[in-house]
């Protein structure tokens, strides 16, 4: 961004400044409406730090949040967080590090291993739930994941916990039967717990491209997201889809997954996202 | 679709007879957008606009043919070019074992792309044994293991130990039981981890695998070309295989993969079972890449 000081904003400034958007999977539309703004104010003037703060500015704009990263809590009751997201994206990993966070609330903490169909999944929570002191419900390979959580939600409310997570399995948006399953285990659980569940967050790979958006898309429409948990932010994919899911979608990034250990979670910082972004 | 978005665009050709430079321009910003939609890297996208540029000014309209579907075809004919030629055969080593290295981001569907060729070689008569050496995500060995088990194949593991030294390990085992074909399952690591990145050259050098194919996710946006070229330095790559195809993602990753590091597409994932490997079809992919 440094470079761009001095320079004339003509045609050739313009479409750096598409290319730096893109790259950092903004997506079309997205870029092509910031450009738009950046052209209307500052066309064949000389670029400099107002103009940099100018498309700072739109874009923390669009990714603010007045609740920031707190999650939603019952008032009374065990609170109930339900984990979704495509393949590989990180759910796991980010509901033992989540864990590990809310546990430094005093809170006692229930994990439910819900992905009942892939090959070791409970396993790989398990020992997660290990290594964050947590309990957890899990139920034989193959079992419905919609009984699982059933049972997760009688222990919860049995054990008076505070916080009861749900993983479930990585699906893709397009698999109808396995949208179906989700929806499934999303109303077992809010007729078990009224209110619940109290967040229910879309784990999104941030080396994803526009794909995204129509993850986000149908996985709200289909259960209702309230936030989003963006992994892998330590590699060098920017992430920008956010952005555009923000715009349209309205859904607001609550957590950034940055590492692979248990405590490789940051509230998201709007500001650091978008310095990031802009580098 | 790609030709209702041109015939919007370049509707007014059809008069001429030639497609020049001024009446293309349109057109092409369409499918230059629909490509960036798709995924595909802004400098690949660059590069190839200008190739399809070169190629669609001066050819003659052919008049039993609207001039959408023309540009299309140009764009069409291109794009299968570049992701092609297409060569899913593995050659297998005629002097002891074969050893194929997975390797890849994490997440990205290593180990179970790992299952999936040990089913594909078993099923062409081939004698496999998996290799568990992700000693680092938890359950990763069991995950293998179970894999293995599914398909009625071997899996060697160890539950601690070094990486480098279980690949090792597991090659002699398979030289003892006479196993024809090592399968590696690494652990997934960020291309900008240095001492990961290191660990699979160690790998390479101590093992000598006959093929190291790199697991790219058909979701991945711009970011591609840094994971797959940093990969492709580190290693030199022999194939990619793109995984998760099953959805709806437009999968430009795999022009800008094939572009960027010229390492074909062998395979693609098109589904969680181990049976859902096919071997890459460039013009499948190029239907799904223009939408
Ligand atoms: N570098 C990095 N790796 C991550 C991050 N979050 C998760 N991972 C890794 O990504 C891989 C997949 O993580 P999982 O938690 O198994 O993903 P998942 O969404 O539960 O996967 P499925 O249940 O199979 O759909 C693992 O190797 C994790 O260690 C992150 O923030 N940074
Ligand atoms: N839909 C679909 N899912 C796939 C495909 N390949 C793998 N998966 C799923 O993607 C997720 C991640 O797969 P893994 O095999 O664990 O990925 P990995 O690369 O070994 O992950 P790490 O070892 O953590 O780096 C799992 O839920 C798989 O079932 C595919 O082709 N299509
Ligand atoms: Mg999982
Ligand atoms: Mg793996």
């Amino acid at each position: 961004v440094r470079s761009w000081f001095g320079r004339k904003v003509d045609a050739s400034f313009l479409e750096d400044l598409e290319a730096r958007l893109i790259q950092a999977d903004v997506g079309v539309a997205a870029t092509g409406r910031i450009v738009a703004r950046v052209q209307e104010s500052f066309a064949d003037k000389t670029a400099g730090e107002d103009l940099v703060e100018f498309v700072r500015n739109e874009l923390k704009a669009l990714l603010d949040d007045p609740r920031k990263s707190t999650l939603a809590e019952a008032e009374t009751g065990p609170t109930v967080y339900l984990i979704a997201g495509v393949n590989g994206s990180g759910k796991t990993t980010s509901i033992a590090k989540l864990s590990q966070r809310l546990k430094e609330g005093n809170r006692t903490i229930l994990l439910a291993a819900c992905d009942t169909f892939r090959a070791a999944a409970s396993d790989q929570l398990e020992i997660w739930a290990g290594r964050a002191g947590v309990d957890l419900v899990k139920g034989s390979p193959g079992a419905d994941p919609a009984s699982v959580a059933h049972d997760a939600c009688d222990r919860a409310l049995a054990r008076k916990i505070d916080v009861l997570i749900v993983d479930t399995a990585g699906r893709l948006h397009t698999q109808q039967h396995l949208m179906r399953e989700l929806e499934k285990v999303r109303n077992v659980i809010s007729r078990k717990i009224p209110g619940s569940p109290h967040e229910v967050l879309l784990v999104l790979d941030a080396t994803n491209g526009q794909n995204a958006i129509r993850q986000a898309e149908i996985f709200t429409k289909s259960i209702g997201c309230t936030g989003v948990i963006l992994t892998k932010l330590d590699g060098t994919a920017k992430g920008g889809i956010v952005v555009s899911i923000r715009q349209t979608i309205g859904l607001p990034v609550k957590f950034v997954g940055v590492g692979e250990g248990i405590d490789d979670l940051q509230p998201f910082d709007p500001s650091a996202f978008v310095d990031s972004l802009l580098e | 679709d790609m030709q209702k978005r041109l015939a919007g665009a370049i509707g007014r050709f059809r008069a001429r007879g030639i497609l020049t430079e001024a009446n293309i321009q349109d057109g092409l910003k369409e499918v230059r957008d629909a490509l960036l939609e798709a995924d595909v890297n802004f400098q690949v996208v660059q590069e190839f606009m200008a190739e399809v540029g070169k190629k669609a000014v001066g050819a003659q309209l052919i008049r039993s043919v609207r001039p959408e579907q023309q540009i299309v075809k140009i764009v069409h004919d291109e794009l299968v070019n570049l992701m092609g030629p297409v060569d899913p055969t593995i050659r297998f080593s005629n002097s002891g074992p074969t050893v194929l290295m997975l390797c890849g981001l994490q997440g990205s569907g290593k180990t179970t792309t790992c299952g999936k060729l040990a089913r594909l070689l078993a099923a062409q008569g081939r004698k496999p044994l998996l290799v568990a050496a992700d000693l680092q995500r938890p359950a990763a060995v069991e995950q293998l293991r179970l894999i293995g088990n599914q398909l009625g194949v071997p899996v060697y593991t160890e539950e601690k130990g070094d990486p480098v030294a279980v690949c090792q390990n597991g090659v002699a085992e398979a030289n003892r039981r006479n196993l024809d074909t090592v399968i590696l399952d690494t652990a997934g690591r960020l291309h900008v981890d240095d001492e990961l990145m290191n660990e699979l050259t160690r790998i390479e050098k101590k093992v000598k695998p006959h093929q190291v194919y790199f697991v790219c996710d058909a979701l991945t946006g711009q970011d591609a070309v840094s994971s797959a070229g940093v990969f492709n330095e580190a290693l030199e790559l022999d194939g990619v295989i793109l995984t998760k195809l099953d959805g709806d993602a437009r999968g430009g990753a795999a022009l800008s993969v094939k572009k960027v590091t010229g390492v074909p597409i062998k395979f693609v994932g098109k589904g969680e079972k181990l049976d859902k490997i096919e071997s890459f079809d460039p013009e499948r992919m190029v239907g799904q890449m223009l939408g």
